[in-house]
């Protein structure tokens, strides 16, 4: 994942659950590509971020991880 | 704004939807009501119409549930996902559910979701629209808690929907179309939410501008409280005077009661009933609310005037004594709201009651224990009791200019 502070796997977890809903984010299952993972989820938080107008830096900052614990409405903002 | 790949819409104006069920966390008035002004707020800025049916297939199917729910968004108890819809299309396309593990309400709380702007939201999506990333729109993903009592669409959401749709029509309504039920079932009765009706040819080519509120020639049509407000009513528009907020709000008609969109001669409230009579022509409504009551309009002969009564130049209601004055011309009638009779021995001339009210009434108010009559620009205050007339004033003195 992106530079991330020492945060809880849950967190993570469910930063990648909101990605996968709202933004469209596909993970690679297969181990050989985690590093790719890291950077199409870096990519997806920057995608997040700049819709949400906040500062765009594609870490899971806590201002991030606020707002993807907003209630809201069940469909994607982007989708391919 | 955005809308959805390839811009799916519906390809008619005509737009059904049915309630499938309720949210036990709100009265089933509540719940409809909410929803209905919910469609009124896209009805008010585009062609469409939304007519609710009760049984069958609709083109919007509004419903409750908790977690999987036979579609692949399975909602996630309290919190997070609250509602989602979709896109015009048959089937489930249109279609909105409500995440039912959250605490839904009729007004804006802080431990519950306001159904009117979910609804609104989600109503957005059935209608074509994606989300949108200005923040304050009504399609901004994230539940955002407001006042709703005024609430107004957001210009992005506006510009959003008439880039599918386009303008309302510019025909304004034809006065009040008869409300009879249709040839469908009576279980399916339609609640028309669109201020839209056929151009006639006695329809104004441009409706009047709202004149301002200190305009020293401002006259009104029709004066009522409603609910511990003020109502002025001109043409097809209203100034609120409400404790609840400084300064005076300007709404439409279409925006309370879009099917009297043209404008009223007199109304009156009887509070004890939360009731307001309208009146436009030879024909009368009573409204709870936004809701005008079944069975409405009604001819005024009804109230026991006679044919030569064409209409009511102004009403008002004396919550102590239960009666009800009529103004047409220069003559009242006494209308008595307990037994729902015209008294006898009216109508009188009004200035052999109402020393000093030699003229005309416009419309008529009640309030702090006086009577308000308006004609033209001014207004005459008169003591309720002795029916004397204390002061004249402007007429739009009401408005602090």
């Amino acid at each position: 994942l992106p530079v991330v502070p020492e945060k809880e796997k849950e967190d993570i977890q469910f930063a990648q659950k909101y990605l996968e809903n709202f933004y469209d984010f596909k993970e690679e299952k297969s181990a050989l590509f985690k590093s790719k993972n890291l950077n199409l989820m870096s990519e997806k938080i920057r995608e997040m971020q700049s819709f949400f107008g906040l500062e765009v830096t594609g870490e899971l900052n806590s201002q991030t991880l606020d707002m993807m614990k907003q209630p809201r409405c069940g469909i994607p903002d982007v989708r391919s | 704004y955005s809308t959805f790949p390839l811009n799916p819409k519906w390809k008619k104006e005509d737009v059904t939807y049915r309630i499938l069920n309720y949210t036990p966390d709100m009265l089933q008035d509540d719940v409809e009501e909410a929803i209905a002004k919910a469609f009124q707020l896209w009805s008010s800025v585009t062609p469409l119409r939304f007519t609710r049916l009760y049984s069958g297939e609709a083109d919007i199917m509004i419903s409750f549930a908790s977690g999987f729910h036979s579609d692949f968004y399975s909602f996630d108890g309290p919190g997070g996902t609250l509602a989602h819809a979709y896109a015009p299309g048959k089937g489930i396309g249109g279609d909105a559910h409500f995440d039912e593990d959250e605490n839904w309400t009729k007004f804006t709380t802080y431990n519950g979701y306001n159904l009117f702007l979910v609804a609104a939201h989600e109503l957005g999506h059935s209608l074509g629209l994606g989300h949108s990333n200005v923040f304050g729109a009504l399609m901004y993903p994230v539940y955002m808690a407001r006042d709703t009592r005024n609430y107004r669409l957001p210009q992005d959401d506006i510009d959003g929907i008439q880039s599918l749709y386009g303008p309302p029509r510019k025909s304004p309504a034809k006065a009040f179309p008869s409300q009879e039920p249709t040839e469908m079932t009576p279980t399916e009765a339609p609640t028309e939410t669109s201020p839209h009706e056929e151009p006639t040819e006695m329809t104004p080519s441009k409706p009047p501008t709202r004149a301002d509120d200190c305009d020293p020639h401002l006259t009104f049509d029709a004066i009522t409280t409603l609910r511990g407000e003020i109502l002025f009513f001109k043409d097809s528009y209203v100034w609120r005077k409400s404790p609840h907020f400084t300064g005076i709000e300007h709404d439409t008609i279409s925006s309370f009661w879009p099917s009297l969109a043209a404008g009223f001669d007199a109304a009156y409230e009887i509070d004890k009933k939360d009731q307001v009579i309208f009146f436009k022509d030879d024909q009368y409504w009573a409204v709870n609310g936004y809701n005008i009551q079944p069975g409405f309009p009604k001819p005024i002969q009804n109230l026991g005037f006679s044919k030569s009564v064409r209409k009511i130049d102004a009403a008002v209601h004396d919550q102590t004594t239960k009666k009800t004055y009529f103004f047409v011309g220069h003559r009242y009638w006494s209308f008595n709201e307990n037994t729902q009779s015209m008294e006898r021995g009216y109508p009188r001339k009004i200035a052999a009651d109402f020393h000093g009210i030699d003229h005309t009434v416009d419309a008529a108010l009640q309030k702090n224990g006086h009577f308000y009559f308006f004609h033209g620009s001014k207004q005459y205050e008169v003591d309720v009791k002795t029916k004397k007339l204390i002061r004249t004033m402007q007429s739009n003195s009401w408005f602090d200019c």
